[in-house]
């Protein structure tokens, strides 16, 4: 370093390359997706409303009502600037960018999301930080994915694997909220529509601008309103039970498997729906359910027709930490949509005598989301039945992202036999579980063996 | 990251960037910002979400959930916006950081 102070070193971004200052620019237009939002009104509005937050800060932060109204108000909307063009980055970047058509990335597809957390706030550090998930849910141009995405990244972008590099939508909550709980999903708007009415607006304004958007790629398909994703996603079923309602899992052409705690009593008559991708409900009737006593939150529902179409899962025979795995369940959306997919990897599997007596993973899992399947996102083999999440007795949170399922080895043998047999036999062993399983689902640690008198 | 996500990875670092809006002559008045996507280069088109020109608005927020609105012309924001757009690897300086942050992201040990 000389001795005489010359001129501060630019300060080095990360990536090692000199910095410059930020451009101004000019307002064009604001621009909204209509259709978006009359999904968010359907989907979030009316009785919903009060349970839902989009904030886009940590939900107690003091926010202002008149704050959260214009937020809300802003929920769907963009905004188009001009700036001053940059010869040297258009010669830099790379072949133009382009829009994914709507409907041209599958439910559970990959997804990369770009944006800055704190927006302006530090861009050294934050600028155009990713982050990866997949397309959980799609109601027309709304999208929902478990990329998790933090306050300041709203207007980013999200892109996708296949078309490559396609720009799929743009960040319009990155915090959703449902009764207090943060469910780890992020809102997203999809690209082609806002862009199409960016090139209407543009083009009777300034046309050689509006032929610089993005065009678009893909496969356009119309959006079934369910599209059911993977094809394995599609044994997920909604369980409705009177006036409580929870997701299961097909697991023979007339036997579903759900919550206990979502269809508690036996003989009770309960509605199944199923998307392939059209709406379908059976009637069916409770034939089974676990004890409250039981550590297992199992109970069975046998059909009064069969499941037309839905494919029937593998039951996975051997676990393995860290595979990658998807949550797909009717939570958030519920009967509105079809199931959300959410990915994850299976983060730990507990076993007691050596057999797996509990899953965990590190999927987005919430309110309505129990009974539904756990898949092998690899092979689509079915792990696991999702019975819970996980909240903090002291501080009331609530962690989506740590959930625990039923192995599928712990019921497989018993549904079987009751396929087989009607016989209830087996199913009712899952009473008699034993007293370190039992100590497991109370989230204890197992007595490895009894505390030895010191006499 | 897996070869699949090389023109996605490439797609977002060079048309990420950030917004941030602001009142002339009201620096104390603080700024919003939010991400944005550089759709073209030239002539520079940049799309970023509207939540940040609420404050603006002449018309206040009721502007946006008018009806049939699905587009408001420009000049629906206040003559004092004022805009700003950085992107990779181009940011201010450290020094403008803390003009432009919001007060107190700490880094609290886990």
């Amino acid at each position: 370093a000389s001795l005489e102070p010359g001129p501060p070193d630019p300060p080095v971004r990360p990536l090692g390359r000199p910095l410059q200052p930020p451009r101004p620019a000019e307002l064009l237009l604001l621009l909204s997706c209509p259709a978006f939002r009359a999904h968010f009104a359907r989907l979030f509005g009316g009785e919903a409303a009060e349970q839902w937050r989009f904030a886009s800060a940590a939900l107690d932060d003091e926010v202002s009502e008149d704050d959260e109204e214009d937020q809300l108000r802003a929920l769907g909307w963009f905004a188009l600037l001009r700036v001053q063009p940059d010869q040297e980055a258009a010669e830099e970047r790379g072949p133009a960018l382009a829009g994914a058509s709507l409907g041209a990335v599958p439910k559970g597809a990959p997804l990369l999301a770009c944006g800055s957390p704190f927006g302006a706030f530090c861009p050294d550090i934050f600028l155009n930080t990713l982050s990866r998930g997949v397309l959980s849910n799609a109601a027309g141009p709304l999208l929902l994915t478990d990329a998790r995405c933090l306050p300041g990244t709203e207007g980013g972008g999200v892109f996708a694997a296949r078309p490559a590099g396609a720009l799929v939508a743009f960040v319009a909550a990155p915090l959703c909220w449902k009764a207090r709980e943060w469910v780890g999903l992020t809102l997203l708007c999809a690209a082609a529509p806002v862009l199409r009415v960016a090139r209407a607006a543009l083009g009777n304004l300034y046309p050689s601008a509006a032929a610089r958007l993005p065009s678009e790629v893909g496969v356009p398909r119309d959006v079934p309103l369910r599209d059911p994703g993977p094809l394995w996603a599609a044994a997920a079923v909604l369980v409705e039970c009177s006036t409580v309602w929870g997701s299961g899992v097909a697991v023979a052409p007339r036997l579903v498997v759900t919550c206990r705690h979502v269809a508690p009593r036996e003989t009770t008559r309960v509605v199944v729906r199923y998307f392939t991708p059209k709406s379908v409900a059976v009637w069916g009737r409770v034939v089974f359910a676990t004890q409250e006593t039981s550590p297992y939150d199992i109970a069975v529902v046998s059909l009064e027709e069969d499941l037309d179409g839905v494919p029937m899962p593998v039951p996975a025979e051997r676990f393995h930490e860290g595979e990658a795995v998807s949550v797909v369940g009717f939570g958030v959306f519920g009967q509105a949509c079809g199931p959300s997919v959410t990915a994850g990897i299976l983060s730990a599997v507990v076993r007691v005598d050596d057999t797996p007596v509990m899953l965990q993973t590190t999927c987005a899992v919430h309110g309505g989301s129990s009974g539904g399947p756990l898949f092998s996102t690899r092979s689509g083999d079915l792990l696991g039945i999702i019975a819970s999440n996980t909240r903090d007795n002291n501080t009331g949170a609530t962690y989506p992202h740590l959930n625990f399922s039923i192995p599928i080895t712990v019921l497989q043998p018993a549904l079987q036999q009751y396929s087989r047999t009607g016989d209830l036999g087996s199913l009712r062993e899952l009473d008699r579980a034993a007293e370190p399983v039992r100590v497991v689902w109370r989230l204890q640690r197992p007595l490895t063996e009894a505390p030895q008198s010191k006499l | 990251m897996g070869r699949q996500w090389g023109p996605a990875m490439r797609a977002a670092e060079q048309t990420g960037c950030v917004v941030s809006a602001s009142r002339a002559g009201h620096p104390e008045a603080g700024s919003w910002s939010c991400s944005g996507v550089i759709l073209s280069c030239n002539p520079g088109l940049v799309l970023c979400h509207g939540g940040i020109f609420t404050p603006f608005l002449r018309a206040g927020s009721e502007a946006l959930t008018a009806a049939a609105a699905a587009i408001l012309p420009g000049d629906s924001c206040g003559d004092d916006l004022r805009l700003h757009v950085q992107w990779g690897p181009t940011v201010a300086s450290p020094a403008a950081c803390a003009e432009l942050g919001r007060p107190g992201l700490c880094t609290p040990q886990c």
